[in-house]
């Protein structure tokens, strides 16, 4: 057998989360075609220190170049540390602004919850009480989501947002945070979920109570489930961002990069609104 | 053979544990009669570490290359570690040291990962 | 032989990971579509277990006796993960499962000490 | 072959630590009389982490009995979840009386570190300017010693304690706090070492710079460096401790406790002071 040129590391948020997995698929052909090779390793579920400890596997293996989540601020050190021994790095999905990495491949996720709250105001003509699922309080793709739909809304004085609450990017976690909401605020309209199961969470929370027909779900990204419940009308839209792209652009500035070659330092990749008319 | 795929693994993560242990009693003791025999277990590391062809294969190439590197790694990291204590850089050389004991780790987790490719083919 | 054991302790290893990953699987989806496969990953772990007999010596035994009583406990703590799941006490569940994912970690570990075991004899 | 009784787990601060390995030989002596097995395991260099997560598996182990260092408040919960599991826990050396541990072997600390002050004060007819080497800032016997020394000099106004430094039980540590302390208090007279590796520590730079006839060292433990310190004259004294029948009893009062019997709660072994004239 032959060896690939070059032995690449892509590290998700979680490694068994669907949309990642896409992300994973993206960047595996990708590499197919560029002659490289990409490790899928990371922590099974979202975790810090272990996505850290990855990180730091990858810089002791001497790996040609990283893909990463960007995460926290807590990733800077860890990927300005892969800079400083040599090895590139490009986030995905979640850029580290602040860190030394040579490259960003995915949403403009502050326009991307812009979006959302135009979409959100729109479809509840401009009068909504709102609770909010997101990934994880600390994530920055995740905040920026927020204060994007924040932005859009803000002018709608009839909009509230009246909760907003993490999931871990779980679904179960997405389910019974929206019955919480649900329990402290019985009179919520709508709910958005800023990461890929939260959707999923929150229509099977607002399924149980009975509520499908008065509650408006924005979901995000465009996973087979979502867009199963999008069809059933549990789920009226979602914020369908590019994770196959994501991974398989991501993948050739990395073999760029390898090469010696000058790349694009943002790439951000257009998120758009889905309804049941679109499928 | 079978067990000397693993045989050759095993003396590798006691090597790696060698050349840890020694470097600490180097550094505790401070006496040269304690940095020969932490030579002598680097020395012994890289040999292993030169045999890792053997145990190559399809599907683990991109873990033996990891391997690979993490033991270049580690010797690299100790290298620096004495280097930093023999010019009296403490605070330097127990940063590396620590960094040193983590990749001892991660050649110990990535030797378990080869044992249980080799024990499930 | 030498083979069988060091493929009895690798099934361990392994079959501890899929009761956990079952486990997990049932969780996230509720439905009893993941609870029979989780009870059968169980089952399996249990039959391997009351074969560590065949690995047990006068050298051993200390290392063995943690090794299938950490088994145990690990069996003992999905139960009660799954009960306290079953009756929706979901913050009991979620640190009970902690616990469970570390003594999964215990008996890798306990793993590749009796693997180092068997290789160096 | 044939099992013993019992398998207990004795847990060290610092597996490699001699004076810890006094203790594990004391231990598996009193084992073998009383038909039991103990297995020393632990950290090989002091680590709190290190050191529940060995408590942690001897719980998951389902260990008949558990002997470990008390060291920090930090160690109370996992002490408390053996005994809630079952497993009678003993404190060896440094004890941990929140803690639902059944009994203490060891030095008072605090009264060895008062009997130390006075031995100080004493030799040096109540004149000195004092830096203290002591192996953990955290650990509660530590702290116990430093508490009695000051008491038992605090009425000697000629008696000054300039500094107070760890040495994480280290001797390495140990030199360089006692360099440090030299550099900054140059008109240093006197030294005191709380952990047993301080001692040896403290000498090796005290004789390095030259300093050895007019700075006056108290030690703590009788290790073998120790003692031949004292017979050279580097080292003027040291305070004595019991380990290796803190082990043999602790063991023994563990092999009551899994017999069913009551024991007493506390168990002081007595400390003393050894000088060259002694030996
Ligand atoms: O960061 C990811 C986010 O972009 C997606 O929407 O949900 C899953 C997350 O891990
Ligand atoms: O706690 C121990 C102490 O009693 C001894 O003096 O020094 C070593 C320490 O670990």
């Amino acid at each position: 057998f032959t060896k690939p040129q070059y032995h690449f590391v892509l590290i998700p948020e979680e490694m068994d989360n669907p949309y990642w997995q896409m992300i994973e698929q993206g960047a595996k052909e990708a590499a197919t075609k560029y002659d490289a090779a990409v490790e899928y390793t990371g922590p099974e579920q979202t975790d810090m220190d272990q996505h850290i400890k990855v990180m730091e596997m990858a810089i002791a293996s001497k790996a040609d170049g990283i893909l990463t989540q960007g995460l926290t601020e807590e990733m800077i050190p860890v990927i300005n540390e892969a800079i400083q021994q040599g090895i590139p790095v490009v986030t995905l999905d979640t850029d580290a602004t602040d860190s030394r990495r040579l490259a960003y491949v995915g949403t403009d996720n502050y326009a991307a919850g812009f979006l959302a709250g135009q979409t959100l105001a729109k479809a509840t003509n401009g009068s909504a009480k709102v609770g909010i699922i997101t990934g994880s309080l600390q994530s920055t793709s995740q905040q920026e989501r927020v204060n994007g739909f924040r932005d859009a809304v803000k002018q709608n004085t009839e909009i509230e947002i009246v909760a907003v609450e993490p999931s871990n990017i779980s679904r179960v976690q997405a389910a019974d945070k929206t019955y919480q909401i649900f329990t402290k605020y019985p009179d919520v309209t709508a709910f958005f979920g800023t990461s890929a199961l939260d959707g999923p969470g929150i229509s099977a929370t607002v399924q149980s109570l009975g509520r499908t027909k008065d509650v408006y779900i924005l979901a995000f990204d465009t996973l087979p489930e979502t867009l199963k419940l999008i069809k059933q009308g549990t789920i009226d839209a979602t914020v369908a961002q590019q994770p196959y792209e994501m991974g398989y652009k991501g993948l050739e500035l990395m073999v760029d990069i390898a090469n010696g070659e000058n790349v694009q330092e943002i790439n951000y990749l257009e998120a758009q609104i889905v309804r049941s008319s679109d499928l | 053979r079978i067990l000397n795929r693993l045989y050759l693994l095993n003396e590798i993560s006691q090597k790696t544990d060698d050349v840890y242990d020694r470097l600490n009693a180097y550094l505790v003791e401070q006496t040269p009669e304690y940095y020969q025999p932490y030579l002598d277990a680097r020395l012994a590391l890289k040999e292993q570490q030169s045999r890792l062809r053997m145990i190559e294969n399809k599907d683990n190439y991109l873990t033996i290359e990891n391997y690979d590197n993490m033991i270049t790694s580690f010797l690299e990291k100790g290298a620096i570690v004495s280097g930093a204590f023999q010019e009296g850089k403490i605070n330097q050389y127990a940063t590396h040291l620590s960094q040193a004991e983590n990749i001892a780790q991660f050649i110990r987790e990535t030797t378990l990962e080869l044992l249980n490719e080799e024990l499930t083919r």
